[in-house]
């Protein structure tokens, strides 16, 4: 049996919304330690990495591990029909094939249920290894989106390359090229403003832009975003969900032939 | 000229 009382629900919604694009249907694994979803996209390409930790639950009950496989797309359909600052709970059976969403509004005065059908998926799960990073950038969120978004515009690949100077992203396509380069900046008024870079080694890496566009999707999940990069391994996009818990992606890199 | 990677050449199956 499973009981899961989220008092922030909205951080449901942010994260399915930050996936769904993504991963169709995804396998989400319930523990005495919490909620976790690993999944990969169609072609292999990138990989979610969701966990959030049972102590983020008011109340948490789960009698023995369970495997809830969904359609994200009819999970983020109900979890739309949550008001924003509902409190959320999620119940199921352990041999049952449906979960049951429930919505409470704050002040109590409403109260709503959706039952959702599970589904069997079968799905690989990775070993994602520890890794010493040779470059780690923790930068505001939105600047991480904005950044994507501009070079979109201009290519369809990004070499993303962390020097002693900062992070440099740079494309290139019929109409040009562009380059950002994102200093650290740890004196900024505002903590969300601050850019924060640990470099070891320099690394330069290239990705596909489209990917790094869809992770910025969990942009309202954080004010922060942290790229984790080191030589010839996926990078790491990681958007803390507050206390809580994470949810990463993972980008393999273009590679020589 | 570069090659997409695959996620499953860097991470191993479980």
């Amino acid at each position: 049996m499973l009981e899961a009382r989220l008092v922030q629900g909205s951080m449901l919604r942010k994260v399915v919304d930050a996936v769904k694009d993504l991963v169709s249907d995804a396998n989400i694994d319930v523990s005495s330690s919490g909620f976790s979803l690993q999944a990969m996209d169609t072609s292999h390409v990138s990989l979610i990495a969701m966990h959030l930790r049972a102590d983020a639950f008011e109340h948490f009950r789960c009698d023995r591990p369970m495997s809830m496989g969904m359609s994200l797309a009819n999970l983020a359909k109900v979890l739309k029909c949550a008001g924003s600052d509902d409190i959320v709970t999620l119940k199921a059976n352990d041999d049952g094939d449906t979960v049951t969403f429930m919505f409470e509004s704050p002040k109590e005065d409403r109260v709503s249920d959706f039952e959702l059908k599970l589904m069997d998926i079968d799905s690989e799960h990775l070993g994602i290894p520890d890794t010493d990073y040779c470059a780690t950038v923790t930068m505001p969120a939105g600047e991480y989106a904005r950044i994507c978004k501009d070079l979109s515009s201009i290519g369809d690949t990004v070499v993303i390359s962390a020097t002693k100077d900062g992070v440099k992203f740079t494309t290139s396509g019929d109409v040009g090229t562009a380059n950002v380069t994102v200093r650290q900046n740890t004196t900024a008024d505002k903590k969300e403003d601050q850019t924060i870079i640990d470099l070891k080694e320099p690394v330069a890496l290239t990705f596909a832009l489209r990917y790094l566009t869809s992770f910025a999707k969990a942009t309202p999940l954080a004010t922060h975003v942290t790229l984790s990069m080191t030589r010839e391994l996926p990078v790491m996009v990681e958007y803390a969900i507050q206390d809580m818990g994470h949810l990463r992606f993972y980008l393999a890199p273009k590679i020589e032939d | 000229r570069k090659q997409q990677g695959s996620m499953k050449s860097f991470f191993v199956q479980q």
